[in-house]
């Protein structure tokens, strides 16, 4: 899981049994205290989105169904439309959205009257890959016990670390494990610039994390379950791949590689509309036929979802 | 190290404003979000069931590493 905190916005992205949307309420508790924004305030937006449910016996309320979690979502704000993009039989995405609140140019919160939309550029993308029945072979990189000993928690993190003058927290063994996987998978290399920090973590007997930072504030993220009877793999970035002379499809491609999934589904949030998987939508990729693809307008965004299905 | 996780993730993101611009000029703090402290943030996190595994800080963001 991972946490990523701007000025002014926050993402929590959180698997398993926990419980994301019970952070609402004392988040904006902290943030009526800290950053001085009224706690009976809309945010500017928000935005919620989750895979189809794998486990929904195993979750905690409000994250037993995607009406509960609708209900939940409305109780705390006022303009959100519920979303499910894709099969429902099968491989689908559920999103919750809010719309812009306008904004008082003075005191810079919510209110009726002045819209600055129309000055601020966005220039927002998000591109979410989230990969299940990964490539066995593949998803045994993610197994500790094929990892060497770990004997001190001394690894290349600090290098990197200090190419972006970042300070980490890095004592655990878990990190040192990560580093040697983030390399050995080649995750490092998805974008290639050595103006990154990857603080990667491997779980124990299995599983890894990672958060990936790059220059101006743009981030990349990688979750990973292993085992067999549940394997998945998620991979959310907002880096403009134009930026290492790349474009959504040559990451798409990396990503894949990694983890050879069985089946996959892309989701890209675009301000703009310039992205190559929005103009082409790509019928098959290497070993892959797609099997769905959906293009909405939202409020300000266009999105684009795709699934695809191994060629096995 | 942490026990193995399992499951689909969920997505959480709140914009507070447009631009950092926004907000980390003109309130209290010049920071806006990341004038949170961490132990508040894990006080946050303890309702979502999350621990903080680590945290990376830029000059544009705070990223935590977490459990589950």
């Amino acid at each position: 899981s991972s946490l990523f905190v701007f000025p002014h916005k926050v993402i929590l992205k959180t698997c398993g049994t926990t419980t994301t949307l019970a952070g609402i309420a004392p988040l904006q508790d902290a943030v009526a205290q800290y950053v001085g924004y009224p706690r009976d305030k809309q945010p500017w937006r928000v935005f919620y989105s989750r895979k189809s449910f794998m486990f929904p016996e195993r979750q905690v309320h409000p994250h037993t169904s995607w009406a509960d979690e609708v209900a939940f979502l409305d109780a705390h704000y006022d303009n959100g439309t519920a979303y499910i993009i894709g099969n429902v039989n099968a491989d689908h995405w559920y999103l919750y959205a809010t719309r812009p609140q306008y904004f008082d140019p003075e005191l810079r919160l919510p209110v009726n009257g002045v819209d600055l939309r129309s000055n601020v550029k966005l220039n927002d993308q998000t591109l979410e890959i989230l990969m299940t029945d990964l490539s066995p072979v593949h998803a045994s990189q993610f197994f500790t016990e094929r990892l060497p000993t770990v004997s001190d928690g001394t690894d290349s993190m600090a290098s990197s670390v200090s190419s972006l003058g970042a300070e980490a927290d890095d004592s655990d063994p878990g990190h040192v494990l990560g580093n040697v996987v983030t390399k050995s998978t080649g995750i490092d290399q998805i974008y290639p610039t050595e103006q990154q920090i990857v603080d990667s973590f491997c779980f124990s007997p299995c599983g890894y994390s990672c958060n990936g930072l790059v220059k101006e504030g743009y981030y990349f993220t990688i979750h990973v379950t292993p085992e067999r009877h549940c394997s998945y793999a998620s991979f959310e970035t907002n880096v403009p791949p134009s930026h290492y002379g790349m474009n959504d499809l040559d990451v798409l491609d990396k990503v894949v590689e990694i983890f050879r999934p069985g089946k996959f589904s892309v989701t890209l949030f675009d301000s703009e509309d310039n992205s190559l998987l929005t103009k082409k939508m790509p019928i098959h990729l290497a070993s892959y036929k797609r099997t769905e693809k959906i293009s909405y307008e939202l409020d300000g965004y266009n999105l684009v979802f795709l699934s695809f299905e191994a060629n096995r | 190290s942490t026990d193995a996780f399992e499951g689909p993730e969920k997505l959480l993101e709140i914009w507070y404003a447009p631009s950092k611009d926004l907000l980390a000029g003109g309130l209290k703090s010049p920071k806006g979000l990341r004038a949170i402290p961490r132990t508040r943030w894990e006080e946050v996190l303890d309702h979502v069931h999350c621990k903080v595994l680590s945290v990376v800080q830029t000059e544009e963001m705070d990223a935590y590493v977490l459990s589950e």
